[in-house]
C-alpha cells in the first residue's frame, strides 16, 4: 500500500506583499524510511 | 505415493520426483529474485535509477482477477488462529517483514487472527508527533519514494523515471487543478481577527475546485506552491494513518480500481499503478493552503478503513466494468467547514482483504 501527500505550502502575506510565496523545505531524502510523527518538512 | 506404493501400477518416484523438481525450481526463482532485488539495491546506492520498462509478466498480471485473490486472501488472514499458535504465527510474520513487536499494544495471544496482527495498534508513545506548527509530519510508517515541488498547469508525479501521473487523476478530475488565484486569498477587514487557521481555511475552501457543484470558479492560472510526498508501506509495516498535519477534511473520494501489487518491481512494470487501482482521497484545506492525502490499496492489502467514515466499504466485489474511473464522492458537512482532524490523530486503516 502506499500514501500519497499533496499539499499547498503557502507563506501568509504581510499587507506589503503582492503574493505569498511558497515557503516549504523538506528534511527527507529518496529511500528514507521514515515513522508517523516525524517530520516530512518545514 | 500409497496407490504407487501398494503396485497399483503408477511410477514410484513420480510424485517424489516431482515435488523435489518443485522444490528445487522455487528455490531457483526465489534466488534469482534476491540476485536482482541485490542488483537494484546496488544500483540505487550508486544514484541510478532503473526506468519504467514494462514486461510479459505486468501484463500477465493485469490479466489476474486480482481483487478476488485479494478478498480470498483476507478471508484466510482472518480465520481466528489458536491461542497457543498466535505466538509463533506473529512471530514468523514479524521475522519474515521485518516488524517490531515490541511496539505491538497487546500481547500476541491477544490478536485473534493474522489479520487483526496486522492492523494492530502500538504503544502509547511509539509514535510521538513533531509538536513544531510549521512541521507536516509523516502520516504513515514506510518508505520516501519521491517528493518535491509541483509545478505547471497540469501538474505530473513520476511513478518511476520513464513513467508519470497526473496529480488530477491521482484526486479525482477536477481537484485542485486549476485553482484560484487571484484576489481569493485573503478578505477584506472582518477577517482579521480570525486565526491564521481559520482563515486559510475559509478562503482554501472558495478556492478550491474539489468539485464542480461546491462552488463556481471567478479565475484561473496555474498552481503555485504545491509539493508532494510519496510514502510506501511494505508488509511489515504499521499500518494505520495518521493526519499530517492540523487541518479541515472537506470532501472525501473512493475510487473502485484495481487491486494491482504496488512493490518495486510493480512500479517498474506496470503503468498507471497510483491512478488505476483502488483508493481513498480525502481533501481539504490546513493553514498552507490545499492538502489532500490519497490511501492507495494493493492486492494483500485491500482494504482502506477510515475512522471518519466507519460505514465506507472498500474492496467490494465488483459487478461493473472497471474501464471508467469515476470516484464515489461525499462532502463532509458542515459544508464549506467539514471534518476537523487534528496533526497525529488516526485517519485510516489498511487492511488484509
Amino acid at each position: 500500500s502506499t500514501v500519497v501527500l499533496v499539499f499547498q505550502a503557502q507563506a501568509p502575506k504581510s499587507s506589503n506583499e503582492e503574493d505569498s510565496s511558497p515557503e516549504f523545505n523538506f528534511c527527507v531524502k529518496r529511500g528514507d524510511r521514515i515513522r508517523v510523527g516525524e517530520a516530512l518538512g518545514r | 505415493f500409497s496407490s504407487a506404493s501398494n503396485g497399483g501400477g503408477g511410477n514410484p518416484f513420480l510424485m517424489p520426483g516431482a515435488t523435489v523438481a518443485t522444490i528445487l525450481m522455487l528455490g531457483a526463482l526465489h534466488v534469482r529474485r534476491m540476485y536482482n532485488d541485490k542488483k537494484i539495491e546496488e544500483a540505487r546506492e550508486r544514484g541510478i535509477e532503473l526506468e519504467f520498462q514494462p514486461d510479459a509478466k505486468a501484463a500477465f498480471m493485469r490479466l489476474l482477477p486480482l481483487r478476488p485473490i485479494s478478498r480470498l486472501w483476507g478471508s484466510m488472514t482472518s480465520v481466528e488462529l489458536p491461542v497457543w499458535l498466535r505466538p509463533h504465527v506473529y512471530r514468523a510474520w514479524a521475522r519474515a517483514f521485518h516488524s517490531n513487536l515490541e511496539e505491538a499494544a497487546f500481547p500476541l495471544e491477544g490478536y485473534a487472527s493474522l489479520q487483526e496482527f496486522f492492523v494492530r495498534t502500538l504503544k502509547e508513545g511509539s509514535r510521538p508527533i513533531d509538536p513544531d506548527p510549521q512541521c507536516l509530519v509523516s502520516p504513515v510508517d514506510g518508505t520516501i519514494l519521491r517528493f518535491g515541488e509541483l509545478k505547471g498547469v497540469r501538474p505530473m508525479i513520476d511513478q518511476v523515471k520513464g513513467f508519470s501521473y497526473s496529480v488530477s487523476a491521482l484526486l479525482g478530475a477536477s481537484s485542485f487543478l486549476p485553482l484560484i488565484t487571484e484576489g481569493s486569498v485573503h478578505e477584506g477587514s472582518s477577517e482579521e481577527d480570525k486565526t491564521p487557521t481559520e482563515k486559510s481555511k475559509k478562503t482554501s475552501w472558495r478556492i478550491s475546485l474539489a468539485s464542480p457543484k461546491v462552488q463556481d470558479p471567478v479565475s484561473v492560472s496555474p498552481v503555485t506552491g504545491l509539493f508532494y510526498c510519496v510514502i510506501y508501506l511494505k508488509p511489515g509495516d504499521y499500518h494505520r494513518v495518521h493526519s499530517p498535519v492540523d487541518w479541515s477534511v472537506l470532501v472525501r473520494r473512493h475510487f473502485s480500481g484495481h487491486l494491482l501489487p504496488l512493490n518495486e518491481r510493480a512500479t517498474r512494470t506496470i503503468s498507471n499503478l497510483y491512478v488505476e487501482n483502488e483508493r481513498v482521497v480525502l481533501e481539504g484545506a490546513w493553514q498552507g493552503g490545499l492538502m489532500a492525502m490519497a490511501a492507495i490499496g494493493a492486492t494483500n492489502v485491500g482494504s482502506i478503513k477510515l475512522f471518519t467514515e466507519p460505514d465506507l466499504r472498500t474492496n467490494q466485489p465488483i459487478r461493473k466494468s472497471l474501464h471508467v474511473q469515476q470516484p464515489e464522492e461525499r462532502i463532509y458537512e458542515p459544508e464549506g467547514v467539514g471534518m476537523m482532524i487534528k496533526k497525529g490523530n488516526e485517519v485510516a486503516a489498511f487492511n488484509m482483504g
